[in-house]
């Protein structure tokens, strides 16, 4: 996955995502392409949660799922979760919950209820921070004001990292693949250096949907696991979500 | 580059034209007020056949690891439904419900992202 959170020159928010799932889950070896990928796909719908014939959040879903990978809740914030790879992984935890240890909440469902329950950027970042998860995640949280924007590099138990933009620094966007931020991404799948230098290269006067779009569309941050892009912007509520393929050649991660 | 891993000049103009789309998926409506237990129907009545074929897929995989974790799926998991929080395990009924699918495989698809950061 590859996670965006940027601001334009007036301080305008944008959040953006790839959704990349699929890896060592079936190859099909005569399309060249992955298994559950490819079934991925069909089954990807924008979801519009309404409360009082009012739309309460928005979020794109692959039918049959009901966690919560990518939200907006219009004029107050936005969440996306990328995985993160770890030995102590979701697996452990799920071992922990089927044995009765049910303190942690799912990863997916914490992001749904703080869609529910949270109501501004701080809120949302306060129980994304603090929950006792399943598994450890990256969620990626965007306010409404300039320079809410952050990476919460989360372990099961405990928060490990808050990478926030600092704007006072210059900075005008936090990214996010699947790899801790404080650490070098490994060399076979080194997304982050590519959509970085697509970043800066499109620069922040250029911030909105078409730049990002495009950011999102260069391989290798669009690669065969990329089974949607999804763009928001907060204040106006917005949620466009494009089905990807990636024409080859690509890289299958 | 045209040797892996397939790097390429940062894309310009992919927005305009939707490049590299296969098109915009559907917009559906989840009723909060409503029962969780039917909240979904309308998503599943429309990606019925996807999402079979889907959890078909799911199963021949794990079941190509061990079959028996299948048998496994359809005995156990249904259970673990009943301890998970509100309302989650009653929109994972309903949708089991509404796909015709066991409670169990309908889980097991709602638990992959989950145990897959290993």
């Amino acid at each position: 996955c590859t996670s965006i959170v940027a601001q334009d020159d007036a301080g305008k928010l944008y959040h953006a995502r790839n959704l990349d799932f699929g890896l060592f889950m079936g190859w099909d070896v005569k399309n060249h392409t992955w298994l559950i990928t490819e079934y991925l796909r069909p089954l990807v719908v924008n979801v519009n949660f309404t409360r009082g014939g009012k739309t309460a959040y928005k979020s794109v879903n692959f039918a049959g799922y009901i966690g919560l990978l990518t939200g907006i809740k219009p004029n107050a914030f936005t969440i996306t979760l990328n995985e993160r790879f770890n030995i102590d992984g979701g697996f452990v935890g799920m071992l922990e919950w089927i044995m009765g240890q049910r303190d942690g909440h799912w990863t997916s469902f914490l992001t749904r209820t703080v869609m529910d329950k949270a109501s501004s950027y701080d809120e949302a970042m306060s129980m994304l921070t603090k929950e006792v998860i399943l598994a450890p995640v990256y969620y990626i949280v965007g306010g409404v004001k300039s320079g809410e924007g952050a990476v919460v590099t989360r372990d099961r138990t405990k928060l490990d990292n808050v990478m926030a933009m600092n704007t006072t620094a210059g900075e005008w966007y936090v990214l996010e693949t699947n790899y801790d931020n404080w650490t070098n991404p490994p060399f076979f799948d080194d997304r982050r250096a590519d959509a970085k230098k697509c970043m800066d290269y499109s620069g922040k006067k250029g911030v909105g949907f078409p730049s990002i779009f495009d950011v999102l569309s260069t391989k290798p941050v669009l690669n065969q696991l990329t089974t949607y892009t999804a763009l928001m912007q907060v204040n106006a509520g917005t949620l466009e979500t494009y089905i990807r393929e990636c024409p080859h050649p690509c890289y299958p991660w | 580059q045209v040797l892996p891993p397939y790097t390429e000049d940062c894309q310009h103009g992919m927005y305009a034209n939707h490049a590299r789309c296969a098109g915009m998926p559907p917009t559906f409506e989840v009723n909060l007020d409503q029962d969780p237990s039917v909240r979904w129907n309308g998503v599943v009545q429309h990606k019925k056949k996807e999402l079979v074929a889907m959890i078909g897929q799911i199963k021949l995989l794990v079941g190509a690891i061990s079959p028996k974790i299948i048998t496994a799926v359809d005995q156990y998991l249904p259970e673990l439904i009943q301890k998970l929080p509100e309302p989650y395990g009653a929109e994972i009924q309903g949708i089991a419900k509404a796909s015709g699918l066991p409670d169990g495989e309908i889980l097991l698809f709602n638990i992959f992202y989950e145990i897959f950061t290993v």
